[in-house]
């Protein structure tokens, strides 16, 4: 088991395992989930601003593409805590990304 | 700088861990576990004056498992590789998980090093959040097996930050009884600080006809938004609710859209913040079999009845029966398994739960199995930390 390759979660090309990834880390916690729909976001444009936060947070070249490099760091086994907390989590909420009474 | 702080931590530095549920395979007994995790908690007692004491039962500051896929937290686990761990920030409980189907080793390249993960994971039970310096412990990625991990200097200025540098001798001190008290919170900004912060106990609350949820304090009230107090609140219960005095004991809004609020022997009803003609009136004549002066006023979520608490016992009233409160009234509280006596209000929130106020904590019950909600951090919980945005 130790050898076996994990199947990975974030695949290239796939902008929305990509978003998955950036949501469920906290990095798209300033996105009002009211007025956004994430098909907006579902484009290299719309996760730029993500992905550059990403990417600097992992101490890597910054430019917002989702290149092979990205994808191999997205995929790095990992601590499951999310890395921004601009919104708390909520330990106990359904709704994980928000810290609010609801 | 770049480390980050979540903004709670331990009040307390003897801290007590127990590790509830061992993994179910792999390599590692469970002596060799309980090794691993001891000098995990070890790397971050080196810098600091923290201790950690392991137990075999009973509640403890630190709860360690090994778990699998949906495991009731809401962020299951995705198997090998993927997430290895999380873990909770003290203010949300500081329990630490693993995913138990990793293939965890110990001293060695393969599998997944327990060491090396759990003494990232308690830095989160200690109050860190992630750094973006790759070599601090901290860093959210996985960096394989080392001998023995240590902090770097971006994680001991953090930690040092919460739990202050590591003295020349530690006075023996005697293991603390955790409590909710254990947990400090950060203060924000000045501008977020209220009287509520300072002394969390309430008169009352309710969720008006407007969906607008008040707290009623003294002589003022608040206005609740989404996670804290709304700007320009407190205000003047005079200024803004005719002919409602201070102080009041205990508050509700009906299916009507009426809100009637009680104290002494009087209630008044008001459509939002509009007295209604003719208010106040005597309780025991609208509210016939309902003593005076109660605690507590609510609508139940489980049932759409109105409830009155008061010192031990509960009044069950139904406007559409009567008598409106059967004979059977009153009844204990100890029925609401997990509520104490003497609350000082309840509340029938937005999201369907009620929850139950008293001295500063709350309370959120589960409707189904009736009694308190078997959450993590388990109740009662603050309420100037959950409610109020202190």
């Amino acid at each position: 088991p130790s050898n076996a390759m994990p199947i990975p979660h974030v695949k290239e090309n796939s902008l929305t395992s990509a978003m998955m990834y950036l949501m469920k880390y906290g990095y798209m916690d300033d996105m009002d989930h009211h007025h956004h729909r994430s098909e907006n976001l579902l484009s290299q444009d719309g996760l730029k601003k993500y992905i550059m936060e990403f990417q600097a947070f992992a101490g890597m070249n910054v430019t917002g593409e989702l290149d092979s490099d990205t994808v191999k760091m997205m995929n790095m086994p990992r601590c499951g805590v999310k890395d921004k907390l601009g919104m708390k989590m909520d330990a106990d909420s359904h709704q994980v990304h928000h810290h609010s009474r609801s | 700088k770049r480390f980050a702080l979540q903004g709670s931590r331990w009040k307390v530095k003897d801290l007590t861990y127990r590790i509830s549920k061992y993994p179910t395979s792999g390599q590692m007994t469970k002596q060799d576990v309980d090794g691993e995790i001891k000098k995990a908690l070890d790397v971050w007692t080196d810098h600091t004056d923290l201790t950690f004491t392991q137990k075999r039962s009973g509640r403890v500051h630190i709860d360690i498992s090994f778990l699998e896929g949906e495991h009731g937290d809401g962020d299951p686990f995705d198997g090998s590789g993927g997430t290895l761990a999380h873990a909770f920030f003290p203010v949300f409980g500081g329990d630490a998980h693993f995913d138990d189907k990793e293939f965890w080793t110990m001293e060695s390249f393969r599998g997944t090093n327990l060491l090396q993960t759990a003494a990232h994971e308690f830095g989160h039970s200690l109050g860190l959040s992630h750094s973006d310096d790759n070599d601090a412990l901290m860093a959210p990625f996985y960096r394989g097996f080392e001998v023995k991990p240590s902090l770097n200097d971006d994680d001991i200025k953090a930690i040092q930050a919460l739990y202050g540098v590591k003295s020349s001798s530690n006075l023996a001190s005697s293991l603390n009884e955790i409590s909710s008290n254990e947990i400090e919170f950060d203060r924000r900004d000045s501008e977020t600080n209220h009287i509520l912060c300072n002394d969390a106990r309430i008169d009352a609350i309710f969720t008006a006809l407007d969906n607008s949820t008040y707290v009623f304090k003294g002589q003022e009230y608040f206005k609740l938004v989404d996670d804290s107090i709304a700007d320009g609140y407190p205000r003047k219960i005079s200024s803004d609710w005719s002919g409602l005095p201070s102080n009041i004991d205990a508050a509700f809004t009906w299916k009507n859209g009426k809100t009637y609020i009680f104290k002494g022997s009087q209630y008044w009803r008001y459509t939002n913040k509009n007295k209604d003609s003719g208010y106040p009136k005597p309780i025991s004549k609208g509210f016939d079999g309902i003593p005076n002066s109660v605690d507590a006023a609510f609508v139940w979520s489980g049932n759409g009845l109105i409830y009155f608490f008061k010192n031990g016992d509960y009044y069950r009233f139904n406007p559409e029966e009567r008598p409106p409160v059967k004979e059977t009234y009153p009844k204990p509280i100890s029925n609401w398994e997990g509520i104490p006596d003497n609350i000082d209000d309840a509340l029938k929130y937005t999201n369907g739960f009620t929850y139950f106020f008293k001295d500063g904590n709350y309370w959120r019950f589960d409707d189904k199995a009736f009694k308190v909600d078997q959450a993590n951090p388990a109740f009662p919980r603050p309420a100037s930390f959950w409610w109020f945005g202190c």
